[in-house]
């Protein structure tokens, strides 16, 4: 889907 | 070793079901405190996050700290010889390369084991802060599916907006377009067929159906879903799993062409 993020823009590494 | 009984052994089978279109493999995380799971799709967009916690099952005991390597299909498997009235208990030894559930029949006149072989999976876990949310939507589940249900036959996308108003959720297609909204109604006796609306400000984000419906996958878990959202973070689904614990699914928003 265009416009799609990524959950790993949001979230990093624990 | 590791050892957990649960006496409602359906609510694992539907657990299962709720998570493999979602993610194919993940790591059971099991210390003394339950069981975790967190695990992306292959396209890093959602994530699933979930806890069960020890005192949900009727019996847990767990010596050291495992991570798991489950793949999910392969447990869906297994769990489907599973009858929905048994009470399933789930044992490895330290270090296992196999996890055994066991099936007992309510009557206790029939009882199976089954090994399910793990998988080593490298998984790297995500940081999820806890932060605060512009609103709080808690809806019947039932509710949640039939809207995400009828807009994916219309869209592609929808998007959610939170207001005083209530919450919106409208999309577009060749079909024509939608709008579904939701008022704060607190009127039914039943808590779980409210609809109560938490907003601290308003918020109107846009997210890909085809997860959202995917994610309703765990409604026959909870008769309440609660949705999250904050302006340009990802949206959070839970399922409250009686006491046993929680499924949270985010999904990263898209960004408004």
């Amino acid at each position: 889907l265009p416009g799609q993020q990524r959950l790993t823009s949001f979230f990093g590494a624990a | 070793m590791f050892e957990a009984r649960i006496t409602q052994g359906a609510v694992l089978k539907k657990l299962v079901e709720a998570l493999k279109e979602l993610v194919t493999e993940g790591n059971f995380d099991v210390s003394s405190t339950g069981l975790q799971l967190q695990a992306m799709d292959s396209s890093h967009v959602c994530l699933v996050s979930l806890a069960l916690r020890e005192d949900g099952f009727e019996h847990f005991r767990c010596d050291r700290n495992m991570a798991m390597g489950i793949h999910f299909q392969n447990l869906s498997k297994i769990l489907k010889c599973a009858g929905n009235e048994d009470t399933i208990t789930l044992k490895a030894e330290d270090n296992a390369d196999q996890l055994t559930l066991m099936f007992e029949s309510s009557n206790q006149d029939r009882i199976s084991d089954f090994d399910l072989k793990l998988m080593s999976i490298e998984s790297e876990h995500l940081g999820i802060p806890d932060q605060e949310y512009s609103a709080e939507i808690k809806m019947p589940s039932s509710e949640y599916q039939r809207i995400v249900r009828d807009l994916t036959s219309i869209g592609d996308t929808v998007l959610i907006s939170a207001t005083k108003e209530g919450i919106k959720f409208s999309t577009s297609g060749d079909v024509g377009t939608a709008n579904v909204t939701l008022r704060h109604n607190t009127t039914p006796e039943k808590p779980e067929e409210q609809t109560i609306i938490d907003l601290k400000e308003p918020v109107a984000l846009t997210f890909a159906l085809r997860y959202l419906n995917n994610f309703a996958k765990a409604t026959p878990l909870a008769p309440v879903v609660k949705l999250s959202l904050t302006k340009d973070l990802p949206i959070v689904v839970e399922y409250q799993i009686g006491e046993l614990g929680a499924v949270k699914f985010y999904l990263a928003p898209k960004i408004d062409d």
